[in-house]
């Protein structure tokens, strides 16, 4: 463990408890994407599995549990507490565009051709597309509330951090996982475009962040 | 390929 991982770790948790907060206390979704959640959700789903079955540290465990139950909960306030604010309107994108190839891929680029194997890549490759339905949500009703804004500004930076883990641990441990690390660029190169527009709009106190 | 990478990360 090192503190870039560390410290994405902890972005990535502070991140997944923005928005449940902001969903449950302002008792509405609208602007959030359920389809990116619901991605989420199934990527710590396909992760996870080794929950049971491989024991790495009690840090390990607790976070993968805290993920989950969050993650679900989350889902469940967008598609039960709270559908009725629900925007399906707007949260439009084609999720099968994205489940199919990162299916496909997973089957022909992996580690090894085992299913708890298989499903791993596959949360890894779909983990680096979660995200998209919610900033084509974005792009589409031209606007963002600023406390999703800093939703998204602590997943990017806990992505962001843990190329830094990988930049760190190829330097002190020669470790190197490729398909992590290609996904996690491809992920993180996502967030770029947001990223200007939050350091140039959101931060400058404009409160909404609204696209050009 | 390789498959020894330790799963450690979340």
């Amino acid at each position: 463990m090192n503190i870039f991982r560390l410290s994405g770790d902890v972005c990535h948790l502070v991140a997944i408890i923005i928005l449940f907060l902001k969903i449950w206390r302002s008792k509405s979704c609208a602007g959030i994407s359920g389809k990116s959640q619901l991605l989420f959700a199934l990527v710590f789903t396909t992760r996870y599995l080794d929950l049971f079955t491989a024991f790495i540290s009690i840090y390990n465990t607790v976070m993968k549990v805290v993920f989950l139950v969050l993650a679900y909960a989350t889902v469940s306030l967008i598609y039960f507490r709270f559908r009725k604010s629900y925007d399906s309107e707007s949260d439009s994108f084609r999720v099968e565009f994205l489940l199919v190839p990162v299916a496909g891929l997973s089957f022909l680029e992996n580690y090894s051709f085992t299913p708890l194997e298989i499903l791993w890549t596959f949360s890894i490759y779909l983990e680096s597309v979660a995200i998209l339905p919610q900033l084509f949500m974005i792009t589409k009703t031209g606007e963002a509330e600023s406390i999703t804004t800093h939703y998204l500004f602590f997943l990017g930076l806990y992505r962001t951090l843990y190329l830094a883990n990988w930049v760190w641990r190829y330097h002190e441990e020669g470790f190197f996982d490729q398909i992590a690390v290609v996904s996690g660029v491809v992920q993180t190169i996502f967030y770029c475009d947001f990223f200007y527009l939050y350091f140039t709009r959101v931060l400058r106190g404009s409160g909404k962040m609204t696209l050009p | 390929e390789d498959d020894k990478i330790p799963k450690d990360e979340l």
